[in-house]
């Protein structure tokens, strides 16, 4: 089976899509043939990088980097327990189709609990878990004590993770590694920033999972969007003039991509 | 009945809940009762900052202004259908019953469309939607050619909210005041800033929603959560000093209550 690589967290807005992305081009340019599925079924932003990306190839006449996709879509059955069935088994039928020609898969899951994020966090050989530099997002991973500052336990999300740990445990698999990744996160140093830092240190100490070097808050991570280009797209001397910034940024993609030890993969 | 206030928008992260918060605190402070319900059922981000609130006040022994608070939870029913009635019925009592003690109600939705998201919008005499100054956000406000940066329509959000309005026509209510607030923005300018800038004006014409002033990227917008606070709590001679960012922040709250328009308030 090829390796899968989810980006999950149910709180919104964290950076799932846009680290989704950036993992896919970093692995397509190293050579990899990668497959991608976006459970975000309605919103289906990591497709609809992909698919303004595929619009630019046809504009310019030169494909570009593309991962093998397929669709996933709701079920319609009226019982709940029954569109859980047939979406967990339309999510294992799609991993499987991929892994024949691919050696990772990319998952994109909602800002959400649903059946098939829930499936796609059984499934995951690496979990990534982006989070903004903020406490607000802090909270869903783990509770902090407001008076002392110190970390009290485990939040819904990660009680969410413990449990597809334990289901992906039952069913023999080898244990998931779970990589949470700091983003947007601030130029100028502050109080708040070192909170979140310490906060999420002491819960990776309780729960098992590694912190990997973040994303800063860069325009660049989203100014591309519409042509479906990440920073690792860009050439010197193209159209877009490269900057520090985005030397910077390209530093940043690397280092997450060398933090996450893939089978197969020098960053 | 009570002024209803829906912090909407189906892209996660936008910044629902923190505007829920610092206009919750704003109204109150001018004197206004205020209701408050979360319909993001599992995050509970907007009343666990205001639990955090409540805590704050027991622990220093002086009760900080609050809203009246009623939870409702997702029904149990097996068949969707059902379910759906019984939320949309959990939903309607609960602004009844805040109508009676409150002025305003503000209800914080999830980033995603659930029943009880839709049925909010219905009920919306004011519908504020908070968005990334990002083109992955403005994705689901409208779509846009790449070619030309041109806006084609509406997308996906914009449409949810267009067939509410219809429904909340059809029931003869006064048409909803569609008010989006750009947030997060850089405090540099750039291409990108420009860009997103256009394509809300040119959507808010074909579309019809006001624009409010936004809020800027500033850590103090989340560093107070663990208290419950917002920066329209702090005082002058107070624990936190208060910094040229706090006067400016408190200036961009001031703005967006005015822009509100809302019946007797004056910002
Ligand atoms: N490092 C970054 N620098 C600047 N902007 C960023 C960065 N990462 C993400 N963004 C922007 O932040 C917003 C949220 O990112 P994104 O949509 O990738 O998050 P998500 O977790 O996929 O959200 P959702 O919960 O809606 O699926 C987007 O507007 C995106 O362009
Ligand atoms: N103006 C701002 N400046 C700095 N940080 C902000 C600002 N507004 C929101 N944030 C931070 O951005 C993140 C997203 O904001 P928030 O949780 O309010 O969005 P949301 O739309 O409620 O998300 P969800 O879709 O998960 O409900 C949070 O970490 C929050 O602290
Ligand atoms: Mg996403
Ligand atoms: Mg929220």
């Amino acid at each position: 089976q090829a390796h899968v690589i989810v980006l999950g967290n149910e709180k919104g807005g964290a950076g799932k899509s846009t680290a989704a992305m950036h993992l896919f081009v970093a692995l397509a340019r190293a050579g990899h043939r990668v497959g991608a599925l976006d459970l975000d079924l309605r919103q289906q932003s990591f497709f609809r990088y992909l698919q303004n990306r595929e619009a630019l190839g046809q504009r310019v006449g030169k494909p570009l980097l593309m991962p093998e996709r397929i669709t996933i879509s709701a079920s319609r059955a009226a019982l709940r327990e029954q569109a859980a069935e047939e979406e967990r088994a339309a999510l294992a039928g799609a991993i499987a189709q991929l892994s024949e020609t691919c050696g990772f898969v990319v998952v994109d899951t909602p800002g959400a609990v649903t059946t098939l994020s829930e499936a796609a966090h059984v499934a995951a050989d690496t979990l990534i878990t982006p989070i903004n530099d903020s406490l607000v997002d802090f909270d869903l991973l783990g509770r902090v004590d407001p008076a002392t500052g110190k970390v009290t336990g485990p939040s819904i999300y990660a009680e969410m993770v413990w449990s597809a740990r334990q289901r992906r445990a039952a069913s023999g698999r080898l244990p998931m590694d779970w990589v949470v990744l700091r983003n947007r996160i601030s130029m100028l140093e502050s109080r708040n920033k070192r909170k979140v830092g310490k906060v999420i240190e002491e819960l990776s100490r309780r729960i098992g999972f590694r912190i990997a070097p973040g994303f800063s808050e860069r325009v660049i991570f989203r100014e591309l969007f519409l042509n479906g280009l990440t920073l690792l797209d860009l050439k010197q001397g193209g159209a877009i003039s490269i900057t520090m910034s985005h030397v910077a940024a390209r530093q940043e993609v690397r280092d997450m991509v060398k933090a996450l030890n893939l089978p197969g993969v020098d960053a």
